[in-house]
């Protein structure tokens, strides 16, 4: 009868049947919430994010904290010793992981991961990736496309001429990491149909 | 739930969290 929500992110993954889903839901929000502040202050430090329209600003970050929260913690992730490691240090297995009710989404999230870990960025690359990934976020709702996608080319021309300029003999980088693109709307999804089945049926 | 950002919460807190830098902008 226990409440599941084994989100790295959450302090208390497993807790007792005896606490209300309410209870569950409010105290795993107050774990991510100071993550997604810095998800908007990161937004904020983007040059050109100020200079969208505040609707459009919402829009971006609605669809993608999830996104740059996955690749801010995918060194979380241990793909070779299979374990996830939560941020209240504490490390489970994905056996563990998956009697928990983890299966097909923690899977995605290993295999994404892996695949971004083994690009190697160093911080700087990966902090412009993950402007990227908040500025191709689903359009949905945006007003002012034309300056979302101005804004987008420029930081996509701003990261491949930094990891070209940094790896001239390595052509297969660049691209490889815009293909990561995809992998995060898809696991945004899954994500969030997780999060909605928990707060429907806990 | 045709909107999981603002039935999680999620759209709240990102527009608390903007609302500083937003009142800004509006002036």
């Amino acid at each position: 009868g226990a409440k599941v929500l084994a989100c790295p992110l959450n302090s208390c993954p497993v807790a007792p049947a005896s606490r209300s889903s309410q209870e569950v839901w409010e105290s795993f929000s107050q774990c991510f919430t100071p993550a997604v502040k810095e998800v908007v202050e990161f937004a904020k430090s983007i040059p050109g994010f100020q200079t969208l329209s505040q609707h459009d600003q919402v829009m971006l970050l609605k669809s993608g904290t999830f996104q740059v929260l996955m690749v801010r913690f995918c060194s979380l992730f241990d793909p070779k010793e299979r374990t996830v490691t939560f941020l209240n240090g504490q490390t489970y297995s994905l056996a563990s992981l998956r009697a928990l009710g983890m299966s097909s989404l923690l899977d995605a999230m290993f295999d994404f991961s892996e695949k971004l870990g083994s690009l190697g960025l160093e911080p700087d690359e990966m902090a412009l990736f993950m402007a990227v990934v908040l500025v191709s976020a689903d359009r949905s709702g945006i007003v002012e496309v034309g300056a979302v996608e101005l804004l987008q080319e420029n930081l996509i021309k701003a990261l491949r001429s930094l990891i070209t300029s940094r790896r001239p003999d390595d052509s297969t980088l660049f691209p490889k990491l815009l293909l990561r693109l995809p992998d995060l709307r898809t696991l945004n999804n899954q994500h969030s149909d997780k999060l909605l089945a928990f707060r429907i049926d806990p | 739930f045709s909107d999981p950002a603002s039935n999680l919460g999620l759209e709240d807190i990102i527009r608390k969290a903007l609302m500083g830098n937003l009142e800004e902008r509006q002036e």
